[in-house]
């Protein structure tokens, strides 16, 4: 499964 | 007024060609300490961080921060009418809604504007965090780039297997498995050509090729690339932009379903 990227860096 | 000065317009294009293929639209922060950008691809699974210092250039003011939209299919349009060898300038007054951007030759008996339109574009800033990494690998970029390329015919996915010893890249579909694998040079001539591991503790992680090919796109930037890899954290592909800068992208990996 492909995670996203926002699931590690989180909006500022 | 914001103004930045190249003295070859090739390194401009080059960077465009790295980011293009990801990147529909990205907005370039500027600042008195250069110009960053950072954006997600479409799909959220690849982040791209560009950072260009101001002492980089042959010449750069900016005396308010500006964020400028840009439309990079537009952009390149416009590097394409620039010689390698031209003199670039980018320029933009305070709250602009255009940039200019300007071609000279180098005898200067050519000179040749662009006005682009600047977009207002959703900024979405991600905090990256600082992460101490089981392994870096530092690695010939057109290397990476051939094995990404080849690996590409077998999987979708590549798992990148780094030890102590080396680095294993591989790839397993219905044709079969292909597995290469890379140790670290003893002692080379060239630092250029060095491929060097530093461990903490072993990591194996699963990354799409189809990303990783795309990052390849910045091979032309830079002689060496850097892997930096942790269990469960986004794998960091950095090429260095010669005394001007770098250029990373942030890939979160595959997990099992």
């Amino acid at each position: 499964m492909q995670k996203s990227i926002t699931s590690f860096f989180k909006k500022q | 007024m914001f103004e930045a000065r190249l003295g070859q317009a090739t390194i401009l294009k080059k960077i465009l060609d790295a980011i293009k293929d990801l990147l529909n639209e990205a907005t370039f922060d500027c600042s008195d300490s250069g110009i960053q950008l950072q954006a997600m691809d479409n799909s959220h699974v690849s982040l791209v961080s560009l950072t260009l210092r101001s002492d980089g250039f042959d010449k750069f003011r900016c005396d308010r921060n500006l964020s400028m939209g840009m439309n990079l299919g537009s952009m390149a349009k416009i590097l394409k009418c620039a010689n390698n060898e031209d003199n670039v300038t980018m320029k933009a007054q305070d709250n602009a809604d255009t940039v200019t951007i300007m071609f000279e030759s180098a005898n200067q008996e050519k000179v040749s504007d662009y006005e682009m339109k600047l977009m207002n574009l959703d900024q979405e800033h991600l905090g990256i965090p600082e992460t101490d990494f089981s392994c870096v690998v530092r690695m010939p970029a057109m290397e990476f780039a051939r094995i990404c390329r080849d690996l590409a015919q077998f999987s979708e996915s590549v798992v990148i297997c780094c030890t102590k010893e080396g680095v294993k890249f591989s790839a397993s579909g219905d044709v079969g498995t292909a597995n290469i694998k890379l140790a670290q040079t003893g002692s080379v001539d060239k630092e250029e050509e060095a491929v060097i591991i530093e461990m903490q503790e072993p990591v194996t992680l699963t990354f799409a090729c189809r990303y990783l090919n795309a990052f390849t796109k910045a091979t032309p930037l830079s002689t060496q690339v850097q892997l930096s890899m942790c269990a469960d954290v986004p794998l960091v592909v950095e090429y260095a932009i010669k005394d001007l800068g770098h250029i990373r992208y942030y890939l979160a990996p595959k997990i099992e379903d």
